[in-house]
């Protein structure tokens, strides 16, 4: 999925 | 995104433009460590080099721009404007920042959660602003006064790192899979460094008093 693989926060 | 988290994004935002209102109305940086805000031109460059290659959202990609060019902004108008320079606390902004850089990137470099040029990035990153309000922190204990706009800056920063802990809060009991503990535990500690100002926050507030911090 895109949450594990991407830092998504700023 | 969570209301937490968005509203950490807000109040960081809110910390920045407080500090470029500061230094715009009163053509001034006293107070303010020069050296904090290299470190978070330093964090913001080194964690957002994925803005190229990665893409989250419209969201992410503008306020990553923001936070670059306001922070290098307030490191340009520190350095560079023949005013604001003057006011400059040099003096006070004596805290060992390269300390904090070189420990930081070695830690990077044995704690990460892949070893890639970018993940070595994004964690030295973390670790770096975990601890980059300490010349901050140290520049106003030394001061004593801390005059209106600084403290707010200051409360806005530590309620954002507030905020994010409470985001991840969330993250945790919504999302499946949510686990990223270098992200929390840096922003645990980067949290706590705050205490003690928002203590002394809290209590100017109550009193309706100047903030002051003892010696």
């Amino acid at each position: 999925d895109q949450e594990s693989k991407a830092h998504d926060e700023l | 995104m969570n209301i937490f988290r968005f509203a950490g994004d807000m109040t960081h935002l809110i910390s920045i433009l407080v500090l470029l209102l500061k230094i715009y109305a009163t053509k001034s940086c006293s107070g303010i460590s020069r050296k904090t805000q290299e470190l978070y031109a330093l964090v913001f460059l080194a964690r957002y080099v994925d803005i190229f290659t990665e893409f989250i959202s419209v969201y992410n990609t503008i306020m990553k721009i923001v936070f670059i060019a306001s922070t290098l902004a307030i490191v340009w108008c520190m350095r560079g404007h023949r005013v604001v320079r003057r006011s400059y606390d040099k003096e006070l902004d004596t805290f060992r920042h390269y300390f904090l850089i070189a420990a930081s990137l070695v830690l990077a470099l044995l704690v990460h959660e892949k070893f890639t040029f970018q993940e070595i990035l994004w964690a030295f990153s973390i670790y770096l602003e975990a601890v980059a309000i300490l010349p901050q922190l140290v520049l106003l204990q030394r001061s004593g006064n801390v005059d209106n706009l600084t403290g707010q800056y200051v409360f806005f920063l530590g309620a954002y790192r507030g905020l994010y802990i409470l985001n991840w809060i969330y993250r945790y009991f919504t999302e499946p899979h949510f686990s990223r503990w270098i992200a929390c535990v840096s922003g645990l500690v980067q949290t706590a460094l705050y205490a003690d100002f928002f203590y002394y926050y809290f209590l100017s507030w109550k009193n309706n008093a100047k903030l002051k911090l003892p010696a």
